[in-house]
């Protein structure tokens, strides 16, 4: 398994 | 002109502990509305949200709004400079500030102290965070919560969360062996040791444990914790602070490659 960032989800705005 | 107070500086330091451990420095974003943060921990797989609403404050007000980078480890060693029972006030004077006071009361008046620390500038990513309807939505006391990171934690590095009807399931393993600790939906929804499931469809995730210790440090703040979970997704994990506000905390899951 690996760690995702939350960048995988969450959007930068 | 910014300046905060709150009759209690506890609701503050507990605040502090809840998030200095996660992350190094914040951007605090004040505007009439309150206080706002948004940060990352250095690794970008958890993510603290905080908002201070005005109106829990003692007296609130922001003239303009202003971003104040704050070095947490720093705001930490001044609000450990203050009694629980002290007031608090959060003081800058100007409209783009470098710096910001602290001052503390005690409660009869007859101590009175205050710090100044230098701001820093912080330059952040700031992420969208978009509305979900979460698959399940767990309410258990917040200790419990706190209890089972920390006992499972010396099993492994991965916590498993699955949540279904019956109830929800923390699971790890590890070279020392495995553990699994299942707790079902109570049936008084009221009380502070309830846990209420919410459910439209089970769920199965995995995430680092460690990161599950670090928000459990918000504890004291709230006797309940809300954790709101679908396939995939972030894991929101939410503390509520009094009537003024939250602390929301979101973790990234492990996903099979």
């Amino acid at each position: 398994m690996s760690q995702k960032k939350l960048s995988s989800f969450f959007k930068t705005i | 002109m910014f300046e905060a107070s709150l009759a209690q500086s506890a609701i503050l330091k507990k605040v502090l502990d809840a998030i200095k451990d996660l992350l190094n420095e914040a951007n605090f974003e004040c505007t009439d509305d309150g206080i706002k943060v948004q940060a990352m921990d250095n690794s970008h797989v958890s993510l603290v949200s905080l908002e201070l609403r005005s109106d829990g404050f003692e007296k609130y007000r922001c003239d303009r709004n202003l971003s104040m980078g704050v070095n947490l480890a720093s705001m930490a060693k001044i609000m450990r400079c203050s009694s629980n029972s002290d007031k608090v006030t959060i003081k800058a004077q100007d409209d783009n500030p470098d710096k910001v006071s602290f001052i503390f009361e005690s409660s009869n008046q007859e101590r009175i102290s205050d710090y100044e620390m230098k701001l820093m500038d912080i330059d952040a990513d700031q992420l969208g965070i978009p509305d979900t309807e979460y698959s399940c939505v767990v309410k258990m006391p917040s200790a419990e919560f706190a209890r089972i990171c920390k006992d499972l934690n010396q099993f492994g590095e991965s916590l498993v969360i699955s949540c279904s009807k019956e109830g929800i399931k923390f699971s790890t393993s590890g070279d020392l062996g495995s553990a699994n600790v299942k707790l079902a939906q109570t049936t008084d929804a009221d009380k502070d040791d309830a846990v209420t499931i919410e459910m439209r469809s089970p769920v199965t995730l995995t995430f680092a444990c460690r990161y599950l210790n670090h928000f459990t440090k918000a504890t004291p703040l709230s006797s309940q914790v809300q954790l709101s979970m679908s396939d995939e997704i972030p894991l929101l994990v939410e503390y509520r602070i009094g009537d003024m506000g939250c602390i929301k905390y979101y973790l990234a899951p492990k996903i099979d490659d």
